[in-house]
C-alpha cells in the first residue's frame, strides 16, 4: 500500500557513488594482516570442488587427524594464526616438543640414556624446517628450560 | 593549509625512512627498537615541536600513503591485483605501525589522556582526508587505503597488552565516533568498506562481547541505525539495483551474526532499528523482531491449544533503550495526548489525531512514521500500566473501552490505507517473543479485527481461519487472488 | 523478494558463536583457521 517513492536528488548522488564503489569492492585480504605465504586470496575453483571449509575444520580433533607432515606445513606456513596454534597442539599430542632456541620440533627416537631435572640425552627425530625433512640426531641433549 | 615550506619534503623523507625500517628484514617483527631512534629523528627535524606540526605531519603522511596506493591501483601496466595489493599494504601497515607506537608511547606509561588525545587526532585526520578525497574524486574514489588504515590500526590497538587494555574503551569510543562521521550517508563511496569495518570480527568481538556491562552496545546500535538510515530510501522501492542488493545482502549477513551471537542486543535496540527500516522491508524487520533472549525457551506456536495467557513471560515488560515519550512531538501534542489518556479530554483530540500524524499529501510519504511508532508504543505501554493498576491483566475484555483503545480504534477507522498500513506495522513491531507488549498488542489487533466495520480493515489485520477469513468476499474477488491466498495459507499451516 | 537466508554462507545452527570466524559481509564463507590471527607464543613466529 505504500507504493514506490522516487529517490530524492541527494539519494541519486549517493547511489552514483555507491555504484562506483561497487566496482571496487573490498578484497578479503584488505582486512587481514599480511600473510607471508598464504594470504586470504579466494580464487574461483570449479563448482564441484569443495567450496566451504570442511565441517569442524577449526577444531583440535580435526587437526589431530592430520598427518605429521601436514601439521609441520601448517605450523611453518601459517604462523601467527589459529591454524598454527591448532597444529602445535596436535603435534604435542603426538609427543612432539617445540625447542624454542632451535625453533624446531623434536621427538624422542628412543628412551633417552640420561634423564634428570634439567635435560635428557638420547637420540631424537627433529624436523628441519630449512631442509624440510625429518632427521635423526644422536646423543642430542634436550634442555628442559628450552622446552616450550 | 599553508604548510610551512619544506614540511612536505621533510615528511616524505621521514615517512620513507620509516617504511624502509619497518619492512626491512632484519627488523623482523619487532620494530619497537627502531622506533625510539626514529622518534629522535622526528625530533631532530622539528616534527614534534608543536601540536600543529604533529597534525600536519599526520595529514601529509596520510595523503602521501594514499597517493602511493592510488598510483599503484591505477598502474595499468600491472593488472595483477593480488600482487599490487600486498605492496600497498606494506606502505599502509608501516604508517599504521608508526601511529600505533606513537599512541602507545605518547606521554608516560599510565597517562591515558595523551594517548587518547593523539588517537582521536589521528582518526580525525584520516577521516578528514577520506571525506575530502571522497568529495574530490567522487566516482574515482578508492576505499581500500582508508579501510586498511582503520582496520590495521584497530588490530594494533587491540593487541593483548596491558597498556592497550587500559585505554580500550576509549579506543572503541573513538572508533565509533569516527565511523559515525564516515557513515554511508556522508560517504556513500565508502559504504562497502564501512560495513566491513563495523562488522569486522575483532570489532564486533570488542564492542559486543568482551567489553563489560555492555558499555558499547548503544554505540554499536547507533552505527547500525546509520546503516539502516542510508539503506532506507533504496530499500523503500522493491526493485534493488546490484549495488544495493550487495549492500543489503551484506547487512543481512551482519544481522544474522548478531541474531545468532547477540540476540539480547537486537532485543534491546529493536525499536530504534525498526524505526528507521522502511515498513515494507519485511525480511530485515523480521530478522530483528525474531530475536529473543537466549535464556528463554520459546513455546511452539503451532501447538493447537497454546494458552498464551498461561505463559509467565507475558507479564514481563521488554527492555527498551529508547525514551519513547521524548520522541513524541510537538510538546502540545504530547500534552494533549497525556490529558486525553487521563481524562478522555479534550474531545477534539481524536478528530485532530490524523492531522498531527500527516505531514504531506504526497502518496507514500504522507505520514510521520517515527511519530506513529512512538505514539503506538507509548499508548500501548500506558494501557498496560492502566490495566495493571486496576489489578487486571490484558485480555480481550480488559483492553476495551478505554482512552487507549479509543485512540487505536480512531486510527483504524480514520486513517487511509497507507496510514493504516503504517499504524498496523507499528503494532506488528511489538509482536515478538512472549512479553507484556506482545501480549497486549496481539489482543489489541484481534480486538480491532473483531470491531472492524469494513472488510478492508480486517484484510489488513489477519488471515487466520478462526476468523472465517475464507468467507470474506475479498478472498474470492478474483480467481488468481483466491489461488494466491490458498498457496500462502497452505505454506503457513 | 528478499534473500535466501540459508544461502548466505553462515552456519546458523552452529552451537559456537559465529563472529570469531565471521568472514565479513561480502564473504560467502567463514574465515578459515589460517585467516584468523591468534596470539601464539612469540617463539612460533619464525619468519
Amino acid at each position: 500500500p505504500l507504493g514506490a517513492v522516487p529517490l530524492q536528488k541527494e539519494h541519486q548522488q549517493q547511489f552514483q557513488l555507491m555504484e562506483a564503489a561497487y566496482y571496487h569492492m573490498p578484497h578479503p585480504s584488505d582486512t587481514e594482516r599480511i600473510r607471508t605465504y598464504l594470504p586470504r586470496n579466494p580464487c574461483n575453483t570449479p563448482s564441484y570442488y569443495i567450496q566451504a571449509p570442511l565441517f569442524n575444520s577449526d577444531t583440535p580433533e580435526f587437526y589431530q587427524r592430520l598427518g605429521t607432515e601436514t601439521l609441520f606445513f601448517v605450523f611453518y606456513y601459517m604462523e601467527g594464526t589459529k591454524a598454527q596454534y591448532l597444529a602445535a597442539k596436535a603435534l604435542k599430542k603426538q609427543s612432539w616438543r617445540f625447542h624454542t632456541k632451535y625453533m624446531m620440533w623434536f621427538q624422542r627416537h628412543e628412551e633417552p640414556k640420561i634423564i634428570n631435572e634439567e635435560y635428557e640425552q638420547g637420540t631424537y627425530i627433529y624436523f628441519d624446517y630449512e631442509k624440510w625433512g625429518q632427521r635423526k640426531k644422536e646423543g642430542f641433549t634436550f634442555e628442559y628450560k628450552y622446552l616450550e | 593549509y599553508e604548510d610551512p615550506p619544506g614540511l612536505v619534503e621533510k615528511t616524505d623523507f621521514l615517512l620513507r625512512e620509516w617504511i624502509n625500517i619497518y619492512n626491512s628484514q632484519h627488523q623482523g617483527r619487532d620494530s619497537t627498537k627502531a622506533f625510539s631512534i626514529f622518534v629522535h629523528q622526528m625530533n631532530v627535524h622539528g616534527i614534534l615541536k608543536t601540536d600543529d606540526l604533529i597534525t600536519r605531519f599526520f595529514r601529509l603522511s596520510t595523503q602521501l600513503c594514499v597517493e602511493t596506493v592510488y598510483r599503484a591501483l591505477l598502474d595499468k601496466s600491472n593488472a595483477n591485483m593480488t600482487l599490487i595489493r600486498p605492496k600497498c599494504y606494506h606502505t599502509l601497515d608501516a604508517f599504521v605501525r608508526l601511529v600505533s607506537l606513537l599512541v602507545k608511547h605518547s606521554g608516560d606509561a599510565n597517562n591515558t589522556t595523551t594517548k587518547i588525545h593523539l588517537l582521536n587526532k589521528v582518526l580525525g585526520i584520516v577521516a578528514g582526508c577520506l571525506l575530502q578525497d571522497h568529495d574530490t574524486r567522487t566516482v574515482d574514489f578508492q576505499q581500500m587505503p582508508y579501510q586498511r588504515i582503520f582496520t590495521m590500526l584497530f588490530l594494533e590497538l587491540n593487541a593483548p597488552e596491558p597498556i592497550l587494555e587500559a585505554i580500550n574503551l576509549h579506543v572503541l569510543t573513538a572508533y565509533c565516533h569516527t565511523f559515525h562521521i564516515l557513515r554511508p550517508s556522508k560517504a556513500a563511496g565508502f559504504c562497502y568498506a564501512w560495513l566491513e569495518l563495523i562488522s569486522h570480527r575483532v570489532f564486533i568481538g570488542r564492542m559486543l562481547a568482551t567489553t563489560p556491562q555492555q558499555k558499547c552496545w548503544s554505540l554499536y546500535a547507533q552505527l547500525l541505525v546509520d546503516l539502516f538510515r542510508y539503506l532506507a530510501p533504496f530499500l523503500r522501492n522493491a526493485e534493488l539495483a546490484k549495488p544495493v542488493t550487495m549492500l543489503y545482502k551484506g547487512t543481512l549477513r551482519v544481522l544474522l551474526v548478531l541474531l545468532h551471537d547477540f540476540p539480547e542486543f537486537l532485543c534491546d535496540y529493536y525499536y530504534g532499528f525498526c524505526d528507521v527500516i522502511p515498513p515494507n522491508c519485511i525480511q530485515m524487520r523480521n530478522l530483528i523482531l525474531s530475536a529473543f533472549p537466549r535464556t528463554m525457551r520459546l513455546p511452539d506456536p503451532f501447538i493447537p491449544n497454546l494458552k498464551v495467557d498461561m505463559l509467565p513471560e507475558i507479564s514481563y515488560a521488554p527492555r527498551i533503550n529508547t525514551n519513547i515519550s521524548l520522541t513524541i512531538s510537538p510538546a502540545q501534542f504530547k500534552k494533549d495526548l497525556d490529558s486525553y489518556l487521563k481524562a478522555r479530554a479534550p474531545v477534539t483530540f481524536l478528530s485532530e489525531l490524523r492531522s498531527n500524524l500527516q505531514i504531506s499529501n504526497e502518496p507514500g510519504v504522507r505520514y510521520n512514521i517515527s511519530l506513529m511508532n512512538a505514539l503506538v508504543l507509548y499508548v500501548g505501554t500506558q494501557a498496560i500500566a492502566y490495566i495493571r493498576n486496576k489489578g487486571l491483566t490484558p485480555s480481550m475484555s480488559t483492553i476495551a473501552h478505554s482512552a487507549h483503545m479509543d485512540i487505536f480504534q480512531n486510527l483504524t477507522v480514520d486513517l487511509d490505507t497507507e496510514g493504516r498500513y503504517l499504524f498496523f506495522n507499528a503494532m506488528a513491531n511489538q509482536l515478538r517473543y512472549p512479553n507484556s507488549h506482545t501480549h497486549y498488542f496481539s489482543c489489541t489487533f484481534l480486538y480491532l479485527f473483531a470491531e472492524a466495520n469494513t472488510e478492508v480493515i480486517q484484510e489488513q489485520i489477519t488471515r487466520n481461519p478462526t476468523y472465517k477469513f475464507w468467507q470474506h468476499q475479498f478472498v474470492h474477488c478474483a480467481p488468481e487472488i483466491e489461488k494466491l491466498f490458498e498457496s500462502v495459507a497452505r505454506s503457513c499451516f | 523478494l528478499g534473500q535466501d537466508l540459508t544461502a548466505l554462507g553462515l552456519n546458523l545452527n552452529s552451537p559456537e558463536n559465529l563472529y570469531p570466524s565471521f568472514g565479513g559481509p561480502w564473504a560467502d564463507h567463514p574465515c578459515r583457521p589460517q585467516d584468523v590471527d591468534f596470539h601464539v607464543p612469540p617463539e612460533y613466529l619464525i619468519n
